[in-house]
């Protein structure tokens, strides 16, 4: 069955799209077939995978606003052959207002990704859906979504402080809107060992969520901020660096755990 | 006359509540009377202040979606005499959609803050508003209170992806709202000098805007990170670290630029 992530923390900055760049190219990588949805209005994640996405080109905004079929949308990346990505254009700005008198407001992502997964063929291994930082419509249409929430945790002080809301949130939508969904995967992103408080951090969450957190760990890295300049993952844009084998790591124990 | 600044980017984690704090801290060393007002609902300025900010404590949320007076939410910060804070709670995170339909949704900061600054004596200097990273209603209504808008900009490839759409979000308020509104201030942030991305950014951020990028630029600091953990500005936590520096020079630019 195909495994779908939401990619979220209302937290600005922690490494959303990092990770949901990263984690698709390795597990693309290794010959899974990933489709990313860019969920930004930034559209971080289109730029990252080296994908179109000017103002007139068909995104996700006629995908859940309009009614656009996924397939028409979708574009393949050119760092993978596997690796496929629903872009997002600055039309998505406007989208939660609009979204909020809209029938089905929370659930029109869900359909279109459904109805496209049952079509697609070969079949998808995985989806990765990028989130804004914000619990608004748009992030609550990529929990009810998915199946599963990784959570990048950045090792730094802030990041402890919005996670119960986060939480909170992800307990609501399972109750009302998706049954299935759980926080299966935390990760914790731009760790720079020589600090306490990135000690501190990993260690709290390491703590308060045993199970949740992956063991690889992904480094403070240039090498990772540099990639998507060259519109590119960092895993073809430097294999052997550091950051691009944490999240070689980080992929094959998602794929493990899955199993 | 007051000095009124919106501290905002909807690109997360660039720095914005970290120069909200710290510039205020900073001016308010050298015994200017300064006011925060929290918009996050993470409450992430709240804490580096020292305010309480727990759900039942009055916040900027019974001031904009009840009718609360500001003077009977504003708390002393206690890092310096002159600084204050109008703290955000949790109830924040369902302001967006309540103010969806209140009457006059954009302006209840302005007449909030307006009758507040009229009546309080000494009068304030300056008045920073901490803005989450979205452009939603919250972040509008900051917009509509200020008059100057002050962009962090971190020292990332991301950095330039999103602001042509915060330009034009900023130019619709100053020609529906808010006429006065003008981006006074550019910082640079995050800014690490070993890698050839930051010089770029920064290069490309000074040519585009020479007027208002300030000729301070704020490095990346492992203090500046760790002073919130202590519920302090990294003004007092380290006072003369380079981070602590960085922004005291910036204020004293802010300050000179007003006069
Ligand atoms: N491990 C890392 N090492 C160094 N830099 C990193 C790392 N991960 C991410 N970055 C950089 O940090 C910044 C924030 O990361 P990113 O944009 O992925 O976060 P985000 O959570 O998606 O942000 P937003 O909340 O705006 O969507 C980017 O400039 C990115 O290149
Ligand atoms: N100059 C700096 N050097 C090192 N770390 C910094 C610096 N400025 C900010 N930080 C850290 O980077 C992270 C992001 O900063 P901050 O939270 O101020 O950004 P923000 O724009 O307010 O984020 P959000 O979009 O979530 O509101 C925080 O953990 C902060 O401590
Ligand atoms: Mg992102
Ligand atoms: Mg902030």
């Amino acid at each position: 069955e195909t495994r779908i992530f939401t990619v979220a923390n209302q937290k600005g900055g922690v490494g959303k799209t990092t990770t949901a760049v990263n984690l698709s190219a390795a597990l693309a990588r290794h010959g899974a077939r990933v489709l990313v949805i860019d969920l930004d209005p930034q559209g971080n994640a289109s730029t990252a995978l080296g994908v179109e996405h000017r103002a007139e080109t068909p995104s996700v905004y006629d995908v859940i606003v309009g009614e656009t079929p996924m397939a028409e949308v979708v574009q393949q990346s050119p760092e993978f052959p596997e690796l496929y990505c629903v872009p997002a254009t600055i039309h998505l700005a406007g989208a939660e207002i609009e979204l909020v008198s809209l029938v089905a407001r929370e659930q029109r992502l869900r359909s279109a990704l459904t109805e496209f997964l049952s079509t697609a063929s070969p079949r998808y291994d995985y989806v990765f859906i990028d989130c804004p930082p914000s619990l608004g419509l748009l992030t609550i249409n990529a929990f009810v979504a998915a199946r599963e929430v990784l959570i990048p945790i950045q090792c730094e002080y802030y990041a402890l402080e919005g996670l119960s809301q986060l939480l909170r949130n992800i307990e609501l939508i399972e109750r009302h809107l998706n049954p299935k969904l759980r926080v299966s995967t935390i990760l914790l992103t731009m760790f720079d060992g020589r600090t306490n408080l990135a000690q501190q951090v990993a260690q709290d969450v390491r703590e308060h969520f045993p199970a949740e957190t992956l063991g690889t760990v992904i480094p403070r890295s240039v090498r990772i901020s540099e990639a998507p300049s060259y519109g590119q993952s960092v895993i073809t844009y430097d294999t052997n660096s550091p950051g691009s084998l944490s999240y070689l790591e980080a992929a094959a124990e998602i794929a493990r755990r899955g199993e």
